[in-house]
């Protein structure tokens, strides 16, 4: 605690880029008001590249739990023989350790 | 997953358990001793560490521990195994010829029984076998589904001069054992009656029928039968990978065999396990060269897939044991390593210390990943009588090496025993050791077990603790034999009536990092070990050379 509070005013004191930036913009407003709108839509963009950031993100790793889990059926089980992974196992002690 | 190097990997190689040299490897096949050589085939997929694509692996071997790889035995080449080559038995008929019946996977993955000789009888190595042109000899019957029907095993004499097989399957959730005779091993007759069925076990496969001596210690021909012998069913059970065998009774007249106690009856989660870790699959044969039985098992990895590929192998098998009736509890089997392993040891080193709570002393037998540890425990009377004549002292009925928290949970009379594969600092270790409780009726219960769960730093590995209760007779010592091939640990308690085998990937306790440690984390009691430790040699198993094999290390 005691230490996080004697970084915070350090880093905002010495931040040169918040400075230089509280500057320009107030500048760039006067001179050149259309590319507020593209502040704007870059805002949308990021926006959007965020949500599909997100989604994607999380599309691996469901498309990669259904391939493990037709890896655990796996040929062994498919085939008609007891299953040979671990994968389950492995898993179920996770959850375990999860919980 | 964890990031797993090729030190690391390279170091779980085994140096005297068998092995291919790579790719998968699962159940022990038609093992058996013909002309001088004993024959060891396995489930085999030459194509990659993962399972699939099965043939029959095959090895020689005059010891049963210096093992030499020869060509395939079987590869899936007709409809009727196209889809593997799956496992069997092997039987010697009256004139000492050999059949070999085994559980083909068809094009259309039907499980079908099959039969295979060798070509020529004259090569003791067996090399070449021919597929009956009649195969298959048997498919599922009615009512028998088309993947519930595999693993025959080996024949065994009938009263009236018959050959009997039994075949594991399932009905529902019903685990059973069917029964079949024969004359010719080319047509059978099925019994109605089943050898055994026990409810909601699930299918039964890799089943193995054997008798035992009630009074000697050797072993018995799969046909002995008569007043002084026990019978042994043994099923793999498909749905928990366990190996669960029962005593009982067998009857020839009618085909079937009944269980002494019903209550751990095969496959009973609660009964009896030839291994209380990892082991499946086994088979036992008998060895009339030596008049004994040896029992083989499949041990499986604990790792991930993942990590097996990039080793490029997986699995072994145990050490292969004999294996006999307990003659003093008459409840239980014994199991022990082949007299033969022990032509490997060499230097060893004595030890006689005694330890008290809470302690870890250091055994100084330098690297310690190829050992061989043979102990016994001494408890102090006085501690003993100090818990057992204290009423406050309540009796521990709910130990269970699985569930009370490992070799970390303190009791008064243990845990106590070894750290095997464990660094300098004790940040990886896997214990072996005993736990002593006052059990029923106050009286002494002792567990064996093998704590794995720090046994790595690794993530991707399972790491239980495994175990059971050990019958210790009256007067008895408690004595362990711990043998430690780099991944694997074989542990045997009081003589071999408990045995935990289990898989460990240490990622720091490797090569010469690799200690062994003495530990008593009992609370009260003070141990006396003594305990004598043997560096192990390589078995070098190795492709069979014609020219370099035909002397190889003599037979013990």
């Amino acid at each position: 605690m005691a230490r996080s509070e004697s970084l915070l005013p350090v880093t905002s004191q010495h931040d040169p880029l918040s400075e230089s930036s509280s500057n320009s913009i107030p500048e760039t407003r006067r001179r050149k008001p259309t590319k507020v709108h593209l502040v704007v839509y870059s805002g949308f963009l990021l926006i959007a590249l965020y949500i599909t950031l997100i989604v994607t993100h999380t599309r691996p790793v469901s498309t990669k739990g259904a391939n493990d889990e037709k890896t655990v059926a796996s040929r062994a089980r498919l085939a008609g023989v007891s299953e040979k992974s671990n994968e389950h196992i492995w898993k179920m002690s996770d959850d375990r350790e999860g919980e | 997953a964890f990031a797993w190097n090729n030190t690391m990997l390279s170091w779980q190689r085994t140096a005297f358990h068998f092995q291919p040299e790579k790719n998968w490897m699962n159940d022990p096949d038609g093992p058996l001793f013909y002309k001088g050589w004993y024959h060891f085939f396995y489930q085999y997929n030459p194509n990659a560490a993962v399972w699939g694509d099965i043939v029959w692996g095959h090895a020689v071997s005059k010891d049963l521990i210096h093992w030499l790889h020869l060509p395939f035995a079987m590869v899936p080449d007709q409809w009727y195994d196209a889809n593997g080559v799956w496992t069997g038995s092997a039987t010697f008929l009256d004139d000492g010829s050999i059949v070999m019946l085994y559980t083909g996977s068809t094009d259309k993955f039907v499980q079908v029984q099959n039969l295979a000789y060798p070509e020529d009888p004259n090569d003791p190595l067996l090399l070449k076998w021919t597929k009956f042109s009649g195969n298959p000899v048997l498919e599922p019957p009615p009512g028998i589904g088309d993947k519930d029907f595999r693993d025959p095993t080996t024949a065994w004499k009938t009263s009236d001069g018959k050959w009997r097989i039994t075949i594991g399957s399932k009905i529902n959730r019903t685990g059973i054992s069917l029964v079949y005779d024969t004359v010719d091993f080319k047509t059978y007759e099925k019994h109605d009656i089943l050898l055994h069925q026990v409810p909601n076990t699930g299918m039964w496969e890799c089943v193995d029928f054997y008798p035992v001596s009630k009074t000697k210690h050797h072993g018995l021909d799969t046909s002995v039968n008569g007043p002084d012998v026990r019978h042994i069913v043994k099923a793999s059970m498909d749905d928990t990978r366990i190996d669960h065998y029962a005593i009982g009774t067998y009857y020839d007249s009618n085909g079937t065999w009944v269980p002494d106690n019903p209550s751990i009856d095969v496959g009973i989660s609660t009964g009896l396990r030839y291994d209380y870790g990892k082991f499946y699959a086994s088979k036992t044969f008998y060895d009339q060269h030596k008049g004994r039985r040896i029992l083989w098992g499949w041990i499986g990895e604990s790792d991930s897939e993942a990590a097996d590929v990039q080793k490029g192998w997986s699995s072994l098998q145990a050490i292969p044991r004999t294996v006999v009736l307990d003659t003093k509890t008459k409840k239980n089997l014994i199991q022990w390593p082949v007299k033969e392993i022990e032509s490997l040891r060499l230097r060893s080193k004595k030890f006689h210390k005694k330890i008290g709570p809470g302690t870890v002393v250091p055994v100084d037998v330098g690297p310690a990943d190829q050992i061989d540890i043979e102990a016994e425990f001494k408890l102090k009377n006085e501690d003993l009588e100090v818990i057992f004549g204290d009423d406050s002292v309540e009796d521990d009925k709910d130990f269970s090496c699985e569930t009370s928290g490992g070799a970390t949970l303190r009791g008064a009379l243990g845990p106590f025993g070894f750290s095997v594969l464990a660094d300098q600092s004790l940040s990886e270790q896997t214990l072996v050791y005993f736990y002593v409780t006052k059990g029923k009726d106050s009286k002494l219960k002792t567990f064996f077990c093998t704590d794995t769960s720090k046994s790595t730093m690794a993530n991707d590995v399972v790491k239980p603790v495994y175990g059971s209760f050990v019958p210790v007779l009256k007067g008895e010592k408690l004595t362990m034999r711990i043998l430690v091939d780099h991944s694997i640990v074989e542990g045997f308690g009081q003589g071999g009536r408990t045995c935990i085998t289990s898989r460990v990937y240490p990622t720091k306790a490797i090569y010469g990092a690799t200690k062994l440690f003495l530990f008593n984390n009992a609370t009260d009691a003070t141990v006396t070990a003594s305990f004598k430790v043997w560096q192990m040699n390589s078995a070098f198993i190795h492709p069979f050379s014609a020219v370099d094999d035909l002397v190889v290390p003599s037979s013990t």
